[in-house]
């Protein structure tokens, strides 16, 4: 049976130069561990949508990724998370946007596009809808880390959201 | 920001987009990642795609959906698709690139920015492949 899962882990002005052997090994070891994760589902017959998410959860447990753990940090200091997810099968989606708790915020996502007849939920709501569907709750603290803490320190200079030449963009 | 896309043994397509933003993003700031359409679109016998980059203009010119709209509507393979969209969101100002996915599961990136991190496998390569622009 034919399968297919691609992964990308963000973009951004990436000077081979600056890139240490020991960092690209991390990145490539961080990617690896995702395309291991959504071909454990598909090797099994599993869908797409499933194949996605748990390709996702990994890249959000890892830090050296702006998403999840290691998630850029806004001006007040705080981290605010967005994902979606979308079934090309049934054309059904669920998205979250700026929620502040869940460790996994594809798993927001997807519990919108299950659970409810919504496509979107954002702030607060969201983070109480994460809350009421058990999904696991993390301390806003967990998702910085010293490099986007310092990100932030440098940003405040200028006000530049292009500080980290690894990651640029979102 | 993080994304994937697949194509399943039951031919279903599906797409899905994570991120932390933009250091220092003010006002409530949301990009393309959680907008369907914008940075995240799937539809079967079509395309899957999420992308990455200044999401402003990934939204202001609907970037996932064009990228299947153009496969859809214009019978481009999905690379040309990919690479059209990325050309067409460059060419009002935005920086970024994209994964996408066919109906036949081939996957496609696409990319006016200068770097960006992708892996693939698949079950006629079940070799882990990882790419760093």
């Amino acid at each position: 049976k034919h399968w297919s899962l691609a992964i990308h882990g963000g973009a951004g002005v990436i000077d081979r130069g600056d890139l240490t052997r020991a960092k690209d090994a991390a990145y490539r070891a961080g990617l690896a561990e995702a395309l291991k994760a959504g071909q454990a589902v598909l090797d099994k017959g599993g869908s797409s949508l499933d194949a996605v998410e748990a390709a996702l959860k990994p890249l959000e447990d890892n830090p050296l990724f702006n998403a999840g753990k290691g998630a850029a940090i806004a001006a007040d200091g705080k981290t605010y998370l967005d994902a979606a997810i979308m079934d090309g099968g049934t054309m059904k989606a669920g998205a979250v946007a700026s929620i502040t708790r869940t460790k996994n915020p594809i798993m927001a996502a997807r519990a919108v596009m299950d659970k409810t007849r919504h496509v979107f939920l954002a702030g607060e709501g969201a983070d109480a809808f994460s809350l009421q569907q058990g999904l696991e709750q993390v301390d806003p603290s967990y998702f910085h880390t010293p490099e986007r803490e310092q990100m932030l320190v440098d940003w405040k200079k200028d006000h530049t959201a292009m500080i980290n030449p690894t990651h640029m963009y979102g | 920001t993080v994304g994937a896309v697949a194509l399943d043994s039951d031919g279903h397509l599906a797409a899905a987009t994570s991120t932390g933003g933009l250091t220092g993003k003010q006002w409530g700031r949301i990009g393309d990642s959680p907008l369907i359409g914008a940075g995240t679109y799937a539809r079967d016998g079509d395309c899957a795609v999420s992308a990455t980059g200044t999401g402003e203009y990934f939204i202001r010119d609907s970037a996932a959906r064009q990228v299947c709209d153009r496969v859809r509507w214009n019978h481009e393979g999905i690379e040309q698709a990919a690479y059209d969209t990325i050309m067409s969101v460059g060419s009002i100002g935005g920086d970024g690139g994209l994964i996408a996915m066919g109906a036949d599961g081939k996957p496609a990136f696409a990319i006016n920015d200068l770097g960006m991190y992708r892996g693939t496998i698949s079950s006629d390569s079940p070799v882990i492949q990882t790419a760093i622009y």
